[in-house]
């Protein structure tokens, strides 16, 4: 028997990076 | 003049992205909507970070990229990012896809981010402005 898996959904934000620039001031 | 790549070792490292990259991967959006990663436009991004109480999309825009000193399948991409233009470095996969406004996915390596994720994806160039996030409000 094989069970149904539920297909992961993953947030629109994970995809793009986050850039911050160093903290310097 | 502009350095030919480094020739790739015959060996093929495992892909260590993250799995949302590959083709076919349910992305919600910011107001529920499911998308899959190969169909995601720039307007997704824009309208989901204008409903997010925390982040906010910048302009993050190619100004260099380089082999990394590491390893032959990394590249340091350098960016310009937000209005200030403020430089900041990445090391990634050759292969790490990229959001360009516009455009659509792209990196340095297209040709092995189809391959390894089957994601549709150009080359990644200098000036290209690619989607960042960055926090709404820092103080």
């Amino acid at each position: 028997n094989v069970e149904p898996r539920s297909v992961p959904v993953f947030p629109w934000h994970s995809l793009v990076p986050f850039l911050e620039p160093s903290q310097s001031g | 003049a502009p350095s030919a790549p480094p020739s790739l070792s015959s060996t093929v490292a495992p892909p260590s992205l993250p799995p949302y990259f590959i083709k076919g991967s349910i992305i919600q959006l910011a107001d529920g909507e499911l998308k899959r990663v190969e169909d995601l436009k720039t307007e997704d991004f824009i309208q989901s970070a204008e409903i997010s109480t925390e982040l906010k999309i910048d302009s993050s825009t190619v100004e260099r990229i380089e082999g990394s000193h590491t390893s032959p399948n990394f590249a340091v991409v350098q960016f310009s990012v937000g209005e200030h233009r403020a430089q900041v470095s990445v090391e990634v996969l050759v292969e790490y896809p990229f959001f360009v406004f516009g455009q659509g996915w792209s990196s340095c390596c297209p040709d092995r981010t189809t391959q390894l994720l089957e994601l549709p994806c150009t080359k990644l160039s200098v000036g290209d402005v690619c989607i960042s996030l960055t926090l709404k409000n820092l103080r």
